[in-house]
């Protein structure tokens, strides 16, 4: 279950509150998984007392964008601290879908992305087994192709450590690339921060959702949950 | 083996200090829900009264809605989120698949505590923890009880940390982040936030 609670002593309106949190959720935590599973008891509140003497913000007021963006940006430091802290993660992932047509499909097939179990269990073992991200993208659940066209579509690993070459091409414009740097891409994989970069190229809509590995340990600790 | 190197994620993303919003006090304890006397409640209030306070939440769409989600949706409904001024979190039990006696449940610990404020309608409800167990309430009322009979709120960093750690279940460390912003006039203003989580984690909340 994820539970969390933003809390300032600004004056903001509650319609107005409501419309930023939402917001800034939606890119946050809804872009985030540990396991794929939705629980029952999903609450994010947000709390406003006006304790700051400064006229109410609503959505009218000139600093209404400036404060939504940064409770956007706070959002998602609490967000990623829920996945770096997913049960027996060993690695925090970062897959990166940009240059959609629709933001919708990007969030889908980041998504589908970050719960396929085999990808998890690749990143893992420090795999580099992309076939299954490729995998992964072509079972997205899309409404339709608009946005995953198959000639287009670039998929990489990126160094998370600055070193160089910081990406690593496994699909260049729909071509596999077969013959990879399996020596590079071990060197990346061994960090305890991945990233998966896709471009889909059919537009300019991006998601970043957050997910990561599979490992022995997250069985052991569900195997028994309730003792 | 490799793979499995332990990071300190305590040392790595758990804060040592904090900037607080005005207005709010935080109190946990260990009401004996969770085994081996693990911090297992907590509350947040807010104690400014120069304006109403205004509150925002987003839910599960998980069809299964928890009391505790369901409470809280129809007391936002009811104030359009004005004047909410209490927060009550609780761990090891999530108060969930639990019917009718536990919609019940949450309406008690939330009466309890809107009659300790004051205030009417004006509690929110979290819960955490073991599916289809009802909430021992004796333990949660006893607990609520115990923080404001002994004034246990305060506002420093410490108690905000140990807010944190009462909403934990399989958590390996708290997670707690402050910050100062201005607005564009110059005004100071605080952001607190406070999340958990680390299993059946894959949110849709609207």
């Amino acid at each position: 279950t994820l539970l969390g609670f933003i809390v300032t002593d600004l004056p903001i309106k509650s319609s107005a509150l409501q419309t930023m949190l939402t917001g800034a959720v939606t890119r946050s935590f809804n872009c985030i998984s540990v396991d794929g599973d939705m629980s029952t008891n999903d609450t994010i509140c947000m709390l406003a007392n006006g304790a700051v003497d400064t006229p109410v913000i609503d959505e009218s007021s000139s600093d209404f964008k400036k404060v939504s963006s940064q409770v956007t940006e706070f959002s998602k430091q609490l967000a990623q601290l829920v996945v770096r802290d997913g049960e027996g993660a060993t690695k925090f992932v970062t897959v990166n879908v940009k240059n959609s047509a629709e933001f919708k499909d990007a969030r889908t097939i980041a998504e589908t992305i970050a719960n396929s179990m085999l990808v998890k269990s690749a990143l893992y073992g420090q795999d580099a087994n992309w076939g299954r991200i490729l995998c992964a993208i072509g079972y997205s659940k899309l409404g339709n192709y608009e946005s995953l066209d198959e000639s287009k579509i670039n998929v990489s690993f990126i160094a998370t450590d600055n070193s160089t070459p910081r990406e690593l091409k496994l699909i260049a414009n729909g071509v596999p690339q077969l013959d990879i740097d399996e020596s590079r891409a071990s060197e990346i994989l061994s960090l305890s921060d991945l990233e998966v970069l896709v471009d889909l190229g059919t537009g300019s809509e991006d998601c970043q959702f957050w997910t990561c590995d599979l490992s022995h340990e997250y069985v052991t600790i569900n195997g028994d949950y309730r003792s | 083996q490799s793979a499995s190197k332990t990071l300190d994620k305590y040392a790595l993303f758990v804060p040592k200090t904090g900037v607080f919003p005005k207005g709010y006090e935080v109190a946990s304890l260990a009401s004996g829900v969770k085994k081996n006397n693990a911090l297992d409640l907590g509350i947040i209030r807010n104690v400014n009264k120069s304006r109403k306070s205004s509150a925002a939440a987003v839910f599960t769409t998980n069809r299964f809605k928890a009391a505790p989600v369901q409470f809280s949706r129809k007391v936002l409904d009811a104030t359009s989120g004005e004047g909410i001024d209490a927060i009550v979190v609780n761990s090891g039990c999530a108060n969930a698949v639990t019917g009718e006696l536990g919609l019940q449940d949450a309406g008690k610990v939330a009466t309890q505590v809107n009659e300790l404020i004051g205030e009417k309608n004006s509690t929110l409800l979290m819960s955490t923890g073991v599916i289809g167990q009802r909430l021992q309430m004796d333990k949660i009322t006893g607990g609520i009880q115990t923080l404001f009979g002994q004034n246990k709120f305060s506002s420093d960093f410490d108690s905000w940390l140990k807010l944190a750690k009462s909403i934990c279940t399989t958590d390996t460390f708290p997670k707690l982040i402050s910050a100062k912003f201005s607005l564009s006039d110059g005004t100071e203003y605080t952001l607190v936030g406070i999340s958990k989580g680390a299993g059946m984690i894959c949110p849709n909340m609207a």
